[in-house]
């Protein structure tokens, strides 16, 4: 019989960037970096968060809820282009 | 479509790009053919040219790159961000990024292109059975050299097909070396080295000397990656050592332990606890054409589409029979109207082999088990005879030698020479930049640059270096002139183009059509036929030939002579 799986262990590999962020770091960090979301971040934060997953999920043809689901976070992860979807 | 804020677009249409480096990743003649198909991607629905040029500023450079490599925006290791690009303008405007932290394939798994040995270029075939045994990667069994290699077929001992595999032992890229390979041991800095390194660079680039003392030569190129090179990580380039062990654990093969994406990694030491030295597993990769093809949209003044299937969709995915989507021909044409051509061809993802390998080393077949000498197929079948040739593609005086062109191959005959000429050469061996068919050529007294033409398009060599194809109608020839059929150079800088019963005279300095042309052949070169196939100068004389004649004309423009090309150029029996 197969025997349990013993939890998995996670390291942090040298030389890796961008690694073990949040989900909500990594929405934050995708949002500003392709031009969803300005730098500077006000008090109205989560006003704004969430519209600007609204916005980027509209633009990539995913269903818009302007909430950080799986579909958004997976879309985030998907390798691409680094050009801005907004702006310059 | 969408594009950039402004509607940034070129104010030409004959573009020039320049490839100012390469990846390990590919053999560089599997990246250049990459770049010229994702260009032609974008040339196939609108009026633009794209001419690769060697030196000099062009409109769109090409470089790959890691991390900080040289503008505000750095790339982030492995997967993620995978390239960027800048729309047009002058300075790094229209410039294309490449990650090099990527691995970059044709989007199916590691392409190991071959040279040399007898599979003419041909990629490996992963597995195959040498010697009874299976291989799933290149191997230096059979040989005493150490250099790796591997079957192009399934089953090496079957059809003995083989080519060797990228390999510092067997060539550098880049540098300043011409391809030689590395020299182990050799010293840099006063340390001796026994393999490629990454000592003296800050791009993580791998490089060796290509003699034994680089301290005192200062000859270098850069190590192609070999088959089971890792990819990103902290080892760039350097292979997976089996086994490793890490958290006090042994590993055979590549494992995704310790790793929360499930991605396959591997050691680059016998010990990951100890060392800390890894990288990534070679996996499918990502197509270096696609996503050439769509920074190239943005280097012309796309921005990203809203459409998923587009090319221009931010988000990689591979497609294997790539069409550009009619969002994507709709935002190009957009800016640069439709041009010229009628239908466009489908691109495929598939190389189209560039050139092929030569012989001329050399390398013996791998044996089995005990190294053995073989004879190696030549690169064009001796076979091919000139003498049985009905009519040529273009016959010219190039670099003192009678050029006899068809379908791909040349052969070459001299004033001094009074025989047959033996086994053709390839075209793509001497002038790879040119297709299989030639209309005509000449060669400028004055500068020595050669000038190839084949349809509507031309070619300019200066030495190896080369510019095009561009459009005849760059010289001023208007859109009704088919080709080119027969040319000439004079002493004064001038050419002579010629195409059935009109003629123009072409200012080679600066490449325009003179005026007063085009004029008529049969007036001022009456008695020659006015539908010639091929017109060239040989030894101060003028040759127009139709079928299997020509028609020798004196510098006075008198006819002294019709003979044939087979007897009396090509002396064959």
């Amino acid at each position: 019989a197969p025997t349990a799986s013993k939890t998995p262990v996670s390291i942090t590999f040298p030389g890796e960037i961008r690694k073990n962020m949040t989900s909500v770091e990594v929405a934050e960090w995708y949002l500003v970096k392709f031009g969803y979301l300005p730098l500077q971040q006000g008090s109205n934060h989560h006003v704004s968060l969430k519209k600007a997953l609204s916005q980027m999920q509209s633009k990539l043809g995913l269903k818009v809820t302007g909430n950080l689901d799986a579909e958004t976070l997976d879309a985030m992860k998907t390798p691409r282009c680094a050009v801005p979807d907004i702006g310059n | 479509y969408n594009t950039f804020e402004g509607e940034l677009k070129w104010d030409h249409n004959d573009l020039t790009y320049r490839i100012l480096n390469y990846s390990p990743d590919l053999d560089p003649d599997v990246i250049d053919d990459a770049f010229a198909r994702a260009f032609k991607v974008w040339s196939d629905v609108t009026p633009l040219t794209f001419t690769r040029i060697y030196s000099g500023e062009p409109d769109i450079n090409i470089m790959f790159g890691t991390e900080n490599h040289g503008d505000p925006y750095p790339f982030d290791g492995k997967d993620g961000l995978l390239a960027h690009a800048y729309p047009p303008g002058p300075g790094m405007q229209g410039d294309a990024h490449f990650d090099d932290d990527e691995f970059w394939t044709l989007g199916t798994g590691i392409v190991v292109k071959t040279r040399f040995g007898n599979a003419e270029g041909a990629a490996c075939h992963f597995p195959f059975v040498f010697d009874g045994q299976s291989y799933n990667s290149c191997t230096s069994d059979g040989r005493s050299d150490g250099l790796p290699w591997c079957s192009t077929t399934p089953d090496f001992d079957q059809d003995k097909k083989y080519g060797f595999c990228p390999s510092e032992l067997l060539y550098t890229y880049g540098g300043n070396s011409n391809g030689e390979p590395c020299v182990f041991p050799f010293i840099f800095d006063g340390v001796s080295y026994k393999g490629c390194t990454k000592d003296g660079r800050q791009d993580g680039y791998r490089w060796c000397s290509t003699t034994a003392n680089y301290d005192q030569d200062h000859k270098y190129g850069f190590c192609p990656n070999r088959d089971t090179s890792v990819i990103g990580g902290n080892s760039q380039g350097d292979p997976c050592v089996f086994p490793f062990t890490f958290l006090g654990k042994r590993y055979n093969s590549c494992t995704s332990e310790g790793r929360g994406d499930r991605k396959l990694w591997c050691a680059t030491t016998s010990s990951y606890d100890q060392d800390k030295k890894w990288g990534f597993c070679p996996d499918q990769g990502y197509s270096l054409f696609l996503v050439a093809a769509h920074e190239f949209g943005h280097s012309l003044g796309l921005e990203h589409s809203d459409v998923k299937d587009a090319l221009m969709y931010p988000m990689y995915s591979y497609v294997k029979d790539f069409e550009l989507h009619e969002d994507d021909v709709n935002g190009i044409q957009y800016l640069y109207g439709s041009g010229p051509h009628p239908a466009p061809p489908k691109p495929t993802d598939k190389p189209i082999p560039t050139t092929t390998p030569s012989t001329s080393i050399t390398t013996t077949t791998p044996s089995t088990r005990t190294t053995t000498t073989t004879p190696l197929t030549p690169s064009v079948n001796p076979a091919l005879d000139a003498c049985k040739v009905k009519m040529f593609d273009a016959i010219a005086e190039l670099q003192g030698a009678l050029h006899f062109f068809k379908d791909g191959l040349f052969w070459t005959v001299t004033s001094k020479n009074k025989n047959a000429p033996q086994s053709p050469r390839k075209i793509s061996d001497t002038w790879p930049a040119l297709p299989s068919k030639i209309d005509t050529a000449f060669q400028d007294p004055t500068s020595k640059n050669m000038f190839f033409f084949s349809g509507r398009k031309f070619w300019q060599y200066t030495g190896k270096s080369v510019l095009g194809p561009r459009s005849i109608e760059k010289l001023g020839l208007s859109k009704d002139v088919e080709g080119i059929m027969g040319s000439f150079a004079r002493d004064n800088g001038k050419a002579l183009l010629f195409n059935g019963e009109r003629y123009w005279r072409l200012n080679v300095k600066t490449l325009t059509i003179d005026k007063g042309y085009p004029r008529l052949t049969d007036v001022d070169y009456a008695g020659v036929p006015s539908d010639s196939h091929d017109v060239f100068l040989y030894q101060g004389k003028y040759y127009f030939c139709q079928d299997r004649f020509f028609w020798r004309m004196t510098s006075r423009k008198q006819v002294d002579r019709v003979g044939y090309v087979k007897y009396d150029l090509l002396h064959c029996p």
